[in-house]
């Protein structure tokens, strides 16, 4: 555990709870998308599948049930009780263009032919995707609420930390997994546009709002 | 070490 790995995580907890809270407060998740939150609880199911089986520490195991507990408790505001708010009119990206490669290359590429492994491999290659689903919506509607934006800002900064957080473990301790990497480069880099409009608005005190 | 497939990472 080093501070950027830490930092990640806490980033990751922090748009978990933005994006609860948004939805609690308001009573409302219009403008999020509900299958990019869908993505997020099937890609910590299927990571955490080792949550009985490997023991790593007390932070470890929290987090994981921290995370499983928050995507559920998200799509059930959205699906359930904050139904009638969701706008599943603009939230229109096809899942199974998402999850079939997922599910193809993680068979392929992978660092040992085994379930679990397999199930891990699949969530590393789904989540570095997940996002495109709300980032989507955000492009059909042309804008997002600034609080969306925070909870998109967030996320992104998760990914961004763990690049980081490898880097410093490769010189330090000499570890790397490549399939975590160059996935989370790629989940990174989705994020760099949206990036790039919430530092020059967002930031700004103006709205997310895509160009004409 | 092509480590232990970052099993400690979330």
């Amino acid at each position: 555990m080093n501070v950027f790995r830490l930092s990640g995580d806490v980033a990751h907890l922090i748009a978990i709870i933005i994006l609860l809270l948004k939805i609690w407060t308001s009573r409302s998740c219009a403008g999020i998308s509900g299958k990019s939150q869908i993505l997020f609880a099937v890609t910590f199911v299927a990571r955490y599948l080792d949550l009985f089986t490997n023991y790593v520490s007390i932070y470890n195991s929290v987090m994981k049930i921290v995370y499983l507990l928050a995507s559920f408790g998200t799509v059930y505001l959205m699906y359930m009780k904050f139904k009638a708010t969701y706008d599943h009119n603009h939230d229109t990206f096809r899942l199974e263009f998402l999850i079939l490669p997922a599910i193809a290359l993680s068979l392929i590429i992978n660092h040992d032919f085994a379930v679990i492994e397999v199930f891990w491999t699949f969530s590393i290659y789904l989540e570095s995707v997940a996002i495109l689903p709300q980032l989507f919506m955000v492009s059909k509607t042309g804008e997002a609420e600034s609080i969306t934006s925070h909870y998109l800002f967030a996320l992104g900064s998760y990914r961004a930390l763990y690049i980081v957080n490898w880097i410093y473990r490769y010189y330090m301790e000499g570890f790397y997994d490549m399939i975590a990497t160059l996935a989370g480069i790629v989940q990174t880099v989705l994020y760099c546009d949206f990036f790039y409009l919430y530092i020059t608005k967002v930031l700004k005190g103006k709205k997310l709002q895509l160009p004409a | 070490i092509a480590a232990q497939f970052g099993k400690d990472e979330l």
